[in-house]
C-alpha cells in the first residue's frame, strides 16, 4: 500500500468520525444531508458484498467493517434517535435520491467488466459514490450557517477522492497492468463535484471567514 | 490480457 492510498482511507476514516462525533456527543445532524448518507449506506452494502468470501487483509475486512457499521449507524441516528432526528433540515433535503439509484444501476449493467451479480453491485456502487454527494451539495448550499464539523467532514470526503487519484497514478506507473477505467472515470467524476466546494473552502479559510455557499 | 482485477481498494 502506498501513502497516497493510505493518506486517503485515513481521511474517509476521519470525516466518518467527524460525522459521528458531530451526531453522538452534540446530538445534532443539523446541515447533514440523511439522503447522502443512504446512498452511502447502499454504496458499502453493494460494494463489500466480497467481505465473507474474498480475504485480502485484515486491514481490508476491518475497514469494510467499520465502513458498513458507521454508514448504517448514521442512518439509524438520524431516522430513529429522538433528539438527532429532531435537528434533521427534512424541508432543506429535498434531493430526489432515487433519481440517482436507477441510472446508476442501468449504466453498471450496461458497462461493466464482467456480467455478474457481485461485479455488477460492485460497478453500481462505484457509480453510485460517485453522485452520493449531490445532495449533501445541495443542502450546504441552502444551509446558511454551516458549522465548522459539517464543512469539515465534507472536506476530508473531498480529500480521500483527491488522494484515491494520487493513489492510482502512483500504481498506474509503479504496478504493471494496472488499468481500471471504471474506478476511474467514476473516482474522477466524484472529486471533480467536489471542485466548486473546495474552492469556498479554501476562501473562507484564508479570510478567516465563515463558510458560505453561494446560492 | 489483462490480469484479474484485484479488489484491495475500499
Amino acid at each position: 500500500m502506498n501513502i497516497f492510498r493510505l493518506a486517503g482511507d485515513m481521511t474517509h476514516l476521519a470525516s466518518v468520525l467527524v460525522l459521528l462525533l458531530k451526531i453522538h456527543t452534540i446530538k445534532s445532524c443539523a446541515g447533514i444531508s440523511l439522503k447522502t448518507q443512504e446512498l452511502f449506506a447502499i454504496v458499502f452494502a453493494s460494494r463489500y458484498l466480497d467481505i465473507f468470501t474474498d480475504f485480502i487483509s485484515l486491514y481490508n475486512t476491518l475497514m469494510k467493517l467499520i465502513f458498513l457499521g458507521s454508514s448504517f449507524s448514521i442512518v439509524w441516528y438520524i431516522r430513529r434517535h429522538k433528539l438527532v432526528r429532531r435537528s434533521y433540515d427534512k424541508d432543506q433535503d429535498t434531493f430526489r435520491h432515487y433519481f440517482l439509484l436507477l441510472p446508476c444501476f442501468i449504466l453498471a449493467l450496461l458497462i461493466n467488466e464482467k456480467f455478474t451479480f457481485k461485479e455488477v453491485m460492485w460497478t453500481f456502487s462505484l457509480y453510485l459514490e460517485a453522485v452520493a454527494i449531490l445532495p449533501q451539495l445541495v443542502l450546504l448550499q441552502r444551509t446558511k450557517n454551516i458549522d465548522n464539523l459539517t464543512g469539515q467532514y465534507v472536506f476530508l470526503l473531498g480529500a480521500y477522492r483527491g488522494l484515491y487519484i494520487l493513489n492510482w497514478i502512483y500504481r498506474y506507473f509503479t504496478e504493471p497492468h494496472y488499468v481500471h477505467w471504471i474506478p476511474w472515470i467514476s473516482g474522477l467524476v466524484q472529486t471533480l463535484l467536489y471542485a466548486d466546494f473546495f474552492y469556498y473552502y479554501f476562501e473562507s479559510w484564508k479570510n478567516n471567514k465563515k463558510l458560505q455557499l453561494p446560492a | 490480457q489483462s490480469p484479474p482485477k484485484p479488489k484491495d481498494e475500499l
